[in-house]
């Protein structure tokens, strides 16, 4: 029951938080975009 | 009771009118806001049956469409492609109805949104019962995915609008648990993750969303135990504990006093064979802190300013001692030590669980309740301790003081690693080694406890199960707890602990060469 | 409910399951793992329609190039000055989208700040005049469409406001 985690795809050592760019669960892959950051449908 | 058969028509007109304008490109608030008020003015949305069968319809009618959308597929292709049209159709419409309703006309916004989630926590619940193996989750997580990313954009009518329809929404996960619906598991683990759920209730808001979070990690956790007690993991299961390290590796980068403050909760839970997951939780420590490298040469962690101050601990540490009705017992105990007390000897049988209760647990003694004595023992000779110490000299410099002041603590400590066999002096020290975290005054007191009791021993098996349950906390790879650290390194450092002519560290080569490897990675 | 354990655990001695035993929870744990969810399920449609969509000749492109999707084109229009215009353009024509939030991020790099209210960026031009809890108040530049007449076409614009009060609620 012990991995080596650094194989799970999240750079522990990074300054930004790891949420912003965590995909799901399942997947190493980092989403693109940040939720935090909402982008608003505007009108002009 | 089933809908009349002109509810069901009256709903499904409703719905391809919503499509119409659901379709429409762009932003179409005037006619979203027409039709919402033409829902209320047809008393669909007051606080009565009607409008929990409408939803129900709605959600029937969206997940049918969604699931009869499965394209033909050969059996052995892993997942099939699916439309979610008509999920993100009702997702929308739900969202524009708390967007557009209006409280003089029915309910308020977050009544219509416990509603509405209630419906849908009831509803998956019963497909899941019914339809068992061909349960398919995937139109409940597409819902459940719309909701979390745009229910927090609804504009805050009042402070901490959104903060409550986060707590909604981590009730209704709680109630969809994995041990409630076992087939949604996958789906629960990635919402409640969900980088629009899990980092909103853990941030702002003064913590308040920490117990929701909390009790949700608990869910999974319990789910988790029985198949992780063991150690024999089939695939699925494999994939769900991966996903669970992702997790718990994110709230150690992002969150980690929420692991620190909650460490207690989540080790009554996790196996005590999941030696690394427990030790993801018991390496955080707070973003503020530097911890000094535990191989530094002459290290004095009596010196260190944060060792003299106590952890936050937001778990009920006495819970357990309370439901067995044991707390008194142990204040009585600890407060006038008297002689001839049954006390001490009542102390296993009461750790011991009933032979049914032990079947299914998997272990004969009562866990909680040992994790439960243990840390409140300790934090009393603590609080004992520091009531004893002149006002600016550290609990650690009145070592041999100390050995006298809390003895009656040390008298339970000591009556459990004799008392208790091989199974349950494991416990008792795992009880104790969970403690050992980043600089604080558990950390040290335990740290001091688990080194006395070696020194004190002169059973050898003793010495032993002390140094192994030290050790394989060490041997599974990182991270590792700072206290750990420390309190090897110091038994294997400090002539007084003549750790190296105990025989057991010579009994096998492998042994010996496992000893040199793990002193020399401590530094 | 939330704070003791003995909520959730119920003594770990309990049954391990609430309603099910565990060979049932395999079972469906199994089942669920042929249905686990994909990561298109969790995508949004990043799909844009323009409203008025103009024709242009076929030796246009007629598909987007791919750098659009590099960030680091991104912070290269942002780094010099011609390029806010096209983050502007970005952000307001290419809603929904991945370039959008790119164009925001940017914008957001050189200290542009979007207005909720009037949907718009707006950069500080000195350091504000007050500043509460509430609300700062200074000048501004901000981006703005001007409305045609004889002298001038329709076009964007960047336009300077003295004394204008920011209200913190309305940032975005």
């Amino acid at each position: 029951l012990g991995i080596d985690l650094t194989t799970l795809g999240l750079n522990l050592n990074s300054a930004e938080s790891l949420y912003r760019t965590f995909g799901s669960p399942w997947t190493d892959e980092p989403v693109k975009g940040d939720p935090d950051f909402t982008v608003p449908q505007c009108y002009y | 009771e089933p809908d009349p058969a002109a509810f069901q028509e009256q709903v499904s007109l409703l719905f391809a009118e919503w499509y119409k304008i659901y379709e429409l490109p762009g932003v179409n608030d005037q006619l979203t806001a027409r039709f919402v008020l033409q829902l209320q003015q047809n008393g669909l949305l007051k606080a009565d049956d009607t409008s929990d069968r409408f939803f129900r319809r709605l959600l029937d009618v969206a997940v049918s469409h969604c699931i009869s959308s499965e394209a033909a597929v050969q059996s052995h292709q892993q997942t099939q492609t699916l439309s979610f049209l008509a999920i993100d159709m009702y997702a929308s419409l739900v969202f524009s109805i708390l967007k557009f309703s209006s409280a003089d006309h029915g309910l308020s916004k977050m009544s219509l949104l416990s509603k509405v989630l209630t419906v849908t926590v009831r509803f998956i619940q019963k497909d899941a019962e019914e339809k068992k193996i061909s349960f398919n989750p995937r139109p409940y997580f597409r819902l459940f995915i719309n909701w979390l990313l745009d229910l927090n954009t609804l504009d805050p009518v009042f402070e901490g609008a959104n903060f409550q329809v986060l707590t909604a929404l981590a009730t209704s996960f709680h109630a969809l648990q994995p041990l409630k619906v076992p087939a949604f598991s996958f789906v629960w683990l990635e919402l409640v993750s969900h980088r629009s759920f899990m980092p909103k209730l853990l941030s702002g808001n003064g913590q308040k969303g920490w117990p929701y979070f909390q009790r949700l990690l608990v869910d999974l956790f319990q789910f988790m135990e029985p198949f992780l007690r063991n150690a024999e993991l089939g695939e699925p299961v494999r994939f769900l504990y991966k996903g669970t390290l992702r997790v718990l590796l994110v709230l150690l980068h992002d969150f980690p006093e929420f692991l620190c403050d909650y460490h207690f909760s989540f080790c009554d839970i996790i196996p005590p064979s999941c030696i690394q997951m427990r030790n993801i939780v018991l390496s955080a420590f707070p973003r503020n802190m530097r911890l000094p490298d535990p191989s530094t040469p002459n290290l004095k962690i009596d010196l260190l300013a944060e060792i003299s101050q106590s952890p936050r601990i937001l778990s009920e540490v006495d819970a357990a001692l309370k439901a067995k009705q044991m707390k008194s017992d142990v204040d009585e105990y600890l407060k006038t030590r008297p002689q001839g007390t049954s006390f001490l000897s009542e102390l296993k049988q009461k750790l011991l669980l009933s032979p049914s209760e032990a079947a299914r647990a998997g272990t004969r003694y009562n866990v909680p309740l040992m994790n439960s004595l243990v840390l409140y023992v300790g934090m009393q000779a603590i609080l004992q301790l520091q009531a004893r110490t002149p006002h600016g000299q550290s609990m650690a410099s009145n070592a041999s003081l100390a050995i006298f002041l809390v003895g009656a603590a040390l008298d339970i400590f000591q009556t459990l690693i004799l008392e208790l066999e091989t199974e349950g002096r494991y416990l008792f020290l795992n009880a104790v080694a969970n403690q050992l975290r980043y600089p604080n005054n558990h950390t040290h007191y335990f740290s001091f406890i688990l080194l006395y009791l070696f020194s004190e021993s002169n059973q050898e098996a003793i010495q032993e199960q002390i140094t192994r349950v030290l050790l394989e906390r060490l041997i599974v790879n990182r991270p590792h707890p700072w206290g750990l650290l420390i309190t090897f390194i110091e038994l294997i450092k400090n002539p007084r602990y003549n750790f190296w002519s105990r025989s057991f560290t010579r009994c096998a080569p492998e042994i010996e060469k496992l000893f040199e490897s793990v002193s020399r990675s401590c530094g | 409910d939330l704070g003791a354990i003995g909520d959730n655990l119920s003594g770990l001695a309990m049954s391990s399951g609430g309603t099910h035993d565990q060979q049932y929870n395999l079972q469906m744990l199994e089942s669920a793992f042929y249905k686990l969810p994909q990561p298109r399920d969790s995508e949004r449609a990043k799909s844009y329609t323009a409203r008025h969509p103009t024709v242009t000749p076929q030796s246009y492109p007629q598909v987007q190039a791919p750098i659009v999707n590099n960030p680091a084109f991104w912070d290269r229009l942002g780094s010099d000055n011609i390029g806010t215009d096209t983050l502007f353009f970005a952000f307001y024509y290419q809603q929904n989208t991945y370039q959008q939030y790119l164009a925001a991020k940017e914008l957001k790099k050189q200290s542009w700040r979007y207005h909720k209210k009037y949907n718009t960026w707006f950069q500080r031009h000195e350091e504000p005049k007050f500043a509460t809890d509430d609300f700062e108040q200074g000048t501004y530049v901000y981006f703005d469409f001007h409305i045609g007449n004889d002298e001038m076409q329709n076009g964007w614009c960047q336009r300077i406001k003295t004394d204008f009060k920011f209200e913190y609620n309305f940032l975005e």
